[in-house]
């Protein structure tokens, strides 16, 4: 068995640049489709924590509500989807 | 399910849409139909129709773009984003956008519609074999014109049975060539062009010029996709091109995708030889997204859906592929809490397109002599009249009058035209022709015009006849044709290409009138000999046929007042 190649990650001319680390992409999910920031009905702007942004896109997505990054949950975030916030703001 | 802020929803329910642009990914007639399949997912279910405009601005406008395409939500590239939707409303709002970074398919490979050939449009059959060889996409084997071609059964050599797959030789998309092919060479900024190209655009598009000389002729078309043939990319710096087999990538050699270099595990390919030395390269072909089923999505946002955390509704926010679709019981309660329930007739399984309008019956064909009602004067039958003197509502039902008589059309959708009934019974000082008439309901009162005369009927009691000009209508015309209700008292009055507007209550025209009709009701006739209002749309009458105008000043249909309105 030859030693696994050691994977080189190529920056791709015109890619879309996705190299994120998995908290980025995770904050950038959870502020794309509101999690973040929730405008309560009487206009007040509050900032959820990460760990409650997260219990609140599990339990939209039907996933295990641990606040956690844990591994189903990123996978969530990797799928693809429609732009649509998924919290009415 | 959810709904919008404030339950943002449409007011009206013949919803309108528009095709702004296509994908290349598909032809555009199997967009076209996937779009209708995704509103019928919705029709099917509440009273709204959906009704498709060719210009001018529709309720719901479709359209693809690509990272950022006009609003303040820029797609993000392959795959992530697949599209987007606003909530009912004015402008943007109820639009749809799809992602043209994306593969659009109907969710299980390349779907390919042939052209030509002996097939009659059939999809292509994959994998079909030719000639003992097993081809999973379109090829160019077996010709010397370069026109790729699949099969449309599994063995061409048994069926014989073939068309030819997208290619920029047979026809181009969009642009304003009409759908040409593209010519090759052909010159652009002084540049010759063997192939399509994205020069001189920042949307990777591909397209090519329709004749030899784009800067004379200035005629263009967006070329098809070419992923199913041979293996062409998709995304990357070379949108459309093919996969150049064999390719090197850091020194080694491939021979087929690879998602070596990448963390994403997607497969790509170099579409040069040496991708070391040019850095050419796209994503390669995989079952692509169901524009189907992400549209019927998207026009769920469109008509006032939010998303659901039910992982099988349709308006869940992930993709997911079903090959057998029916909408979940959530998407349902949704979207009949906005809209109710459907009213009208079951939907009937999609059949042979019938016309909108009933064609006349074929005159050689003995007519069916159905047990029509027995009218007063068999000779008076409301469906041999081929026009009427007016058409107008009352008491909510309609009524057609013709030389002293009129028929009615009773309101529930199946009923029959009943009569013909005499006017001087039911209103004794009216002459035998009335151009027209309308109901001030208010007050309770026909206003009927014949010539340059008007009569006022409350119950039984008439004032009249009294001359237009008493109602500040110049005498110089002959006749009042048609009138609309326009609420708060005012009535819109309808001669030749004008109309005025009366205010009810003043029994008087007001200032600034009158107006060109083809100014203000775009798209209808201007010599229309009866204009009048029925369940929320306008109709413009002129000879047998109709024009229907929507709340938004939208022509939406053209029929046969014979078939339509009088049922026959």
């Amino acid at each position: 068995w030859s030693l696994p190649l050691k994977s080189v990650f190529v920056t791709f001319p015109g890619d879309i640049i996705k190299n994120m680390t998995d908290t980025e992409l995770a904050e950038g999910y959870l502020n794309k489709f509101g999690y973040m920031n929730t405008v309560q009905r009487s206009g007040f702007q509050s900032v959820v924590s990460t760990s409650k942004a997260l219990k609140r896109m599990q339990r939209q997505m039907g996933l295990k509500e641990t606040g956690e990054l844990d591994k189903s949950t990123l996978e969530a975030m990797k799928r693809p989807r429609c732009g649509v916030p998924d919290v009415a703001n | 399910y959810q709904t919008f802020e404030g339950d943002l929803k449409w007011d009206h329910q013949d919803v309108t849409y528009r095709i702004i642009n296509y994908t290349p990914d598909m032809e555009p007639s199997l967009i076209d139909e996937a779009f209708a399949r995704a509103f019928k997912v919705w029709s099917d279910v509440t009273p709204l129709t959906f009704t498709r405009l060719f210009d001018g601005t529709a309720d719901i406008m479709i359209s693809f773009g690509k990272q950022n395409h006009g609003d303040p939500y820029p797609f993000d590239g392959k795959d992530g984003l697949l599209a987007h939707a606003y909530p009912p409303g004015e402008g943007l709002q109820g639009d749809a956008h799809f992602d043209d970074d994306e593969y659009w398919t109907l969710g299980a490979g390349p779907a390919i519609k042939t052209r030509y050939g002996n097939a009659e449009g059939a999809m292509c059959h994959f994998p079909f074999t030719f000639e003992g060889k097993s081809y999973t996409t379109c090829t160019t084997d077996g010709r010397s014109d370069n026109l790729p071609w699949c099969a449309t059964t599994a063995d061409f050599s048994i069926d014989k049975k073939y068309g030819f797959c997208p290619s920029e030789l047979l026809y181009t998309v969009d642009g304003n060539a009409n759908g040409a092919e593209c010519v090759f060479p052909f010159v652009f900024l002084g540049e010759k062009y063997d192939s399509c190209t994205t020069e001189g655009r920042t949307d990777g598009y591909r397209w090519c010029a329709t004749t030899s000389n784009f800067d004379n002729d200035k005629t263009y078309g967006f070329c098809p996709s070419r992923v199913c043939t041979e293996t062409a990319v998709i995304g990357g710096n070379s949108e459309g091109e093919p996969c150049h087999f064999p390719f090197v990538f850091l020194g080694k050699q491939y021979d087929s995708c690879t998602s070596e270099g990448r963390g994403d595990g997607k497969l790509w390919c170099s579409t040069t030889d040496s991708y070391d030395d040019d850095a050419k390269w796209g994503f390669c072909p995989d079952q692509g997204y169901s524009l189907f089923l992400v549209a019927a999505h998207e026009f769920g946002h469109a008509l006032g859906l939010d998303h659901s955390n039910i992982r099988d509704a349709l308006m869940y926010p992930m993709y997911s592929y079903v090959k057998d679709f029916s909408l979940h019981k959530d998407d349902i309660e949704g979207i009949q809490y906005l809209y109710g329930g459907k009213t009208g007739p079951d939907p009937t399984p999609p059949g042979p397109k019938t016309p909108t309008t009933t064609p006349y019956p074929d005159p050689d064909e003995p007519t069916t002599t159905t047990t029509a009602p027995t009218p007063v004067d068999p000779t008076k039958d409301a469906c041999e009249m081929t026009k009427f003197d007016t058409i107008t509502v009352i008491e909510g039902e309609l009524h057609f009058f013709k030389d002293g008589h009129y028929w009615k059309m009773p309101s529930e959708s199946n009923g029959e035209s009943k009569g013909p009934f005499s006017i001087s019974e039911r209103w004794p000082a009216l002459p035998a022709v009335v151009d027209s008439a309308f109901e001030d309901i208010l007050a309770r009162k026909l206003y009927f015009f014949s010539g340059n005369r008007f009569w006022v009927y409350t119950g039984k009691s008439v004032l009249g006849p009294r001359g237009i000009e008493k109602l500040g209508l110049p005498n110089s015309i002959q006749k009042v044709e048609g009138a609309l209700q326009r609420g708060k008292g005012k009535v819109l009055l309808f001669s030749g290409e004008n109309y005025w507007r009366l205010d009810v209550k003043d029994q008087k025209i007001d200032k600034g009138y009158p107006r060109y009709t083809d100014v203000v009701f775009g798209g209808v006739p201007n010599d229309a000999h009866d204009v009048f209002q029925y369940k929320g749309h306008i109709y413009f009458c002129r000879d047998r046929f109709y024009w229907r105008m929507n709340s938004r000043r939208q022509v939406d249909r053209v029929g046969y007042v014979k078939y339509d309105l009088l049922k026959c």
